[in-house]
């Protein structure tokens, strides 16, 4: 199964993330 | 040849020909194989092989629905006491689950596959960061993210799908005092200088299962979309374009501080069936649905202007097994 986020946020919004990285419920994806 | 007898001539001709065709379409993979090294060690960028329509239908044609349902009976029947433990323990060596960190791990506590499959995490397992305004809503893994451009979304690197076609046309709850904006992904910006971001988490067998609130924010309209069950495993989202707009999923939009938010769980073979705690009318993976249908449920209330208020890290559904 897969979850999907879409949103809309101001254009300095940051992910922190690599493709493919193993990732747990909780952590952070991504801020300002 | 011409001694043998008839019965005989039907036999062989199927099995040199099926062997010929198998063995010439798996001689012709391996030589896309060792191309497509070659062309990599040249430091030539390899465009994804998609499937084709046919190869696609013909996916879509095996009876994954079918298959989900029969498969959900078998792991709701209950298994006797002294067969747990050594069938649990297999499917949990199997997948890599973590059994340390589940709020019961006495394998004798779950009455079937089922239920171990909706386990819940000890709420200290899971710390939610309490820094970053989105936060992970499950456990998985990474398959991409980044901006939306156009209305166009990654499922994976180089593989797209319509935003339009994913999301379903925009449910607006009031009536707009303006014609709606040219491309669909104008109508779902909201707030001049802002941009529209996606991230895909993709759910391996052993993980974790249920997913949780990624942010704070209220949750107004809900769109289930039945649909096949096709396998999503990153593989395939690499080889099925628009495998997300082929699937059973429920979308469930709203508004967070910055604008428009949206959450889809995406089902899939073995996990056909989606729950959204709040959600009692949402029934998924029914045995008869019509295609390209949808089926939407307001949040929105007289007495609930807003619709549904969820705090970051705050429990909203889960994938359960057939």
């Amino acid at each position: 199964s897969t979850i999907v986020l879409i949103f809309e946020a101001p254009k300095d919004f940051n992910f922190r993330l690599k493709a493919g990285q193993k990732i747990r419920f909780g952590e952070a994806l991504g801020s300002l | 040849f011409h001694t043998a007898p008839v019965r005989s001539l039907f036999l062989l001709r199927p099995v040199p020909i099926l062997l010929a065709t198998g063995g010439g379409y798996a001689g012709y993979r391996q030589y896309e194989k060792y191309r497509d090294r070659k062309l990599e060690k040249l430091g030539l960028e390899i465009p994804p092989k998609l499937a084709s329509r046919w190869e696609v239908s013909l996916y879509k044609s095996v009876p994954t629905r079918l298959l989900s349902r029969a498969c959900g009976r078998l792991n709701q029947v209950e298994l006797p006491y002294w067969l747990r433990r050594p069938v649990y323990s297999l499917y949990i060596w199997t997948f890599g689950v973590n059994m340390t960190e589940a709020a019961v791990e006495d394998l004798h506590h779950y009455r079937n596959l089922s239920e171990l499959f909706r386990r819940k995490l000890k709420p200290q397992a899971r710390p939610v960061c309490g820094l970053h305004c989105v936060t992970s809503p499950s456990d998985g893994k990474i398959l991409t993210f980044g901006q939306v451009k156009n209305s166009e979304v990654e499922q994976v690197k180089g593989v797209t799908y319509s935003l339009e076609s994913f999301l379903g046309p925009r449910a607006f709850t009031e009536d707009l005092p303006f014609p709606p904006a040219s491309s669909f992904r104008n109508q779902l910006v909201t707030r001049e200088g802002n941009e529209l971001y996606h991230c895909v988490i993709y759910l391996a067998p052993g993980d974790y299962h249920c997913f949780h609130s990624p942010t704070d924010w209220t949750i107004a309209h809900r769109r289930h979309f039945p649909g096949s069950l096709m396998s999503v495993n990153p593989g395939m989202a690499r080889w099925i374009k628009e495998l997300f707009c082929h699937n059973e999923r429920v979308v469930l939009t709203g508004d967070w501080k910055h604008g428009f938010f949206s959450l889809t769980a995406v089902g899939a073979t073995n996990v056909g069936s989606i729950r959204i705690h709040f959600d009692r009318e949402l029934h998924t993976n029914s045995p008869r649905y019509s295609k390209g249908s949808y089926n939407d449920l307001s949040f929105v209330t007289h007495a609930n202007k807003e619709g549904i208020l969820m705090r970051k890290g705050e429990p909203l559904g889960e994938f359960n097994l057939g």
